[in-house]
């Protein structure tokens, strides 16, 4: 494992640790995209169907049980919990998702490396993934107004992204047969999906001022 | 393991 991939994990971990944070500390989930959340939950539930096969290491199989689990552990708070369930900006996240799940798995049908149960699943969670952030850049840009702790988490997040796409070009000159194009081809869609949103996280970064989003 | 193809990615 390169610094980049290790990077781009703890970057991803860090983005998830702050999202439960803001939820926990101040019992409020307004900001944040339900939609997105459970595409999450679903991409790593596709994804990491291999935990049953395949080891890999410690670190890897320990990553898989963080990730699927503070997943549902944020949706069953957005969901069932009394108070951070009221702050839920239900009318904002009307992004229709189904379409995205839908879209991804037929993708997937079409795009794989081989036509296997658990390899269907693996390239829907990809392009699942790619597309999962969505609902969430439309709600933060439909406030407008992004509070410091769902802009942070959105920020490690795209970080996550483009530490993935350092990792790919370090293997593919480190590695004599890397070759992976539906991850990295798919990386590289959702990472250009983060430009917008890091264009204006700089602006306000280098103002010294609260992030606005243009309407 | 799968064919002799794994995902070591997350």
């Amino acid at each position: 494992m390169n610094i980049f991939r290790f990077a781009g994990d703890m970057t991803h971990l860090i983005s998830i640790v702050v999202l439960l944070l803001k939820i926990y500390a101040t019992k409020s989930c307004s900001g944040i995209s339900l939609k997105t959340q459970e595409l999450y939950v679903i991409v790593f539930l596709a994804r990491y169907l291999d935990l049953f096969t395949d080891f890999i290491s410690v670190y890897n199989t320990v990553m898989k049980l963080v990730f699927i689990g503070s997943s549902l552990a944020i949706v069953w708070c957005m969901r069932m919990h009394r108070a951070v369930k009221r702050t839920y900006d239900k009318e904002l996240d009307t992004f229709r998702h189904y379409f995205l799940v839908l879209g991804s798995f037929v993708l997937a049908l079409l795009l794989h490396e081989k036509f296997t149960f658990q390899e269907i699943f693996w390239a829907f969670s990809i392009y699942l993934e790619a597309v999962a952030i969505l609902p969430q850049l439309v709600m933060l840009q439909r406030s407008g107004n992004v509070d410091n702790l769902t802009g942070q988490y959105v920020f490690f997040l795209g970080a996550y992204r483009a530490f993935y796409i350092l990792n790919w070009i370090y293997r593919f000159f480190t590695e004599p047969h890397f070759s992976r194009w539906i991850a990295c081809l798919s990386g590289l869609v959702q990472t250009a999906f983060y430009a917008d949103f890091f264009y204006y996280y700089f602006i306000s970064w280098k103002n010294n001022a609260k992030l606005q989003l243009p309407a | 393991p799968n064919g002799g193809h794994m995902h070591d990615e997350l």
